[in-house]
């Protein structure tokens, strides 16, 4: 896919750091000259313009890309870009927002997904907190979820049905182990130092030891 | 437990907010009377006060928490609240970060878990934008995740068994109905508009047409 990412601020660098590492021919725009040569070494291209002029996101040919993310919290620049993304004719069209009403105005002009980093990052925390243990953790509802453990050492050497009681709240999903991901691990697998645990269950039962 | 929350801005607010739906007793403090305010319906109790000032937490009974977490970006404030957390005695003490620099100071002071909110929500978005149809993603490594998915009109009625082939490179985990969680799906049950399907997979897999 070929993404144009407006605006590299935290999220927009964030973003494209990851995306370069996804195998995507990434666009990186900004109107800070030092924002865009330290985005210059993630992506395929970098340039220095500003988001609000149709014009100069036409000569950079972000016309003809696949997707585009607008990154910037100011709102005026935000709208303005997401609307000239639309006169381009991008297909795929996603932003971030500061707060509810420039989500809403967001939704209102077509983005197609709008996220709002920092109170969606506070309402993951909330689950992080109790699930203490656990790395990462993605809510399934007010009160189960889904919880990544590295290994505790008291683990090492043990097999996985120490692990997976066959428990109604609390069930072994997944193991990673020094990154590749087993989707079906076979109950006799012995558990090692560089494995990761993926557990589904009630949030109780997630943060209870393992 | 009891949990207290140091800056209302967007973080802590969200962080709030998601707290109290968890069953915890939180209290919140912020030097702004508005965030004050807008706070006290969510939390068990909300005060204005100067995070900086440890006398004043004192008062507060911070130094009994469980818990708490310091939500402001601003370093020195973020920083010296941290230590103060500490002189109370605060057993676990989490932050936010603006900055990589200020999440290694808050590090190296001793708080346990530290994020940095736009950062992680634009590695997090890099994922969304392949998995378009997910409404969450949790990542495993860099080429496979854990998406949720709400069922799609056209398998409404379908069994479970129509969208799990056995495939090895994408595997149906959970459904979730109504908000209710199912952590060990039957194959024959029928899915129906109001489910989620939760599937791990390469990211590719995930992001084809269910
Ligand atoms: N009109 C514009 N044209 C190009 N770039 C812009 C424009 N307006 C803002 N930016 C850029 O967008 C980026 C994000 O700016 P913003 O002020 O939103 O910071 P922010 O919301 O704190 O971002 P983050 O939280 O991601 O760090 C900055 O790098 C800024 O230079
Ligand atoms: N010394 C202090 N005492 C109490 N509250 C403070 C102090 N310093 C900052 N705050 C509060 O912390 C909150 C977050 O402030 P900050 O300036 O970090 O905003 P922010 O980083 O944009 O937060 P967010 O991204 O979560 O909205 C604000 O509500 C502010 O009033």
């Amino acid at each position: 896919m070929q993404i144009a990412v407006l605006g590299l601020g935290r999220f927009g660098s964030g973003l494209l750091s990851e995306l370069g590492k996804l195998d995507h021919e990434v666009l990186a725009v900004d109107s800070n000259e030092g924002n865009v040569q330290r985005a210059a070494p993630l992506c395929t291209k970098a340039a220095v313009a500003d988001i609000t002029d149709e014009l100069a996101l036409r000569d950079l040919g972000v016309g003809g890309m696949d997707a585009a993310v607008v990154a910037t919290g100011v709102l005026e620049a935000s709208v303005l870009a997401a609307m000239n993304l639309q006169a381009l004719g991008v297909p795929a069209i996603y932003a971030k927002a500061s707060t509810d009403l420039h989500a809403s105005i967001l939704q209102r002009v077509g983005v197609s997904r709008v996220v709002q980093p920092e109170q969606d990052g506070g309402e993951r925390f909330a689950h992080l907190l109790r699930v203490e243990a656990a790395r990462d953790y993605l809510s399934l509802n007010a009160d189960y979820g889904i919880g990544v453990y590295p290994a505790p050492p008291h683990l090492h050497g043990q097999p996985l049905s120490a692990v997976d009681s066959g428990d109604t709240t609390r069930r072994l999903l997944i193991v990673v182990r020094d990154d590749r991901v087993e989707l079906n691990p076979v109950r006799d697998r012995v558990i090692g130092p560089g494995d990761a645990l993926v557990f589904a269950g009630r949030d109780e039962d997630l943060a209870r030891e393992l």
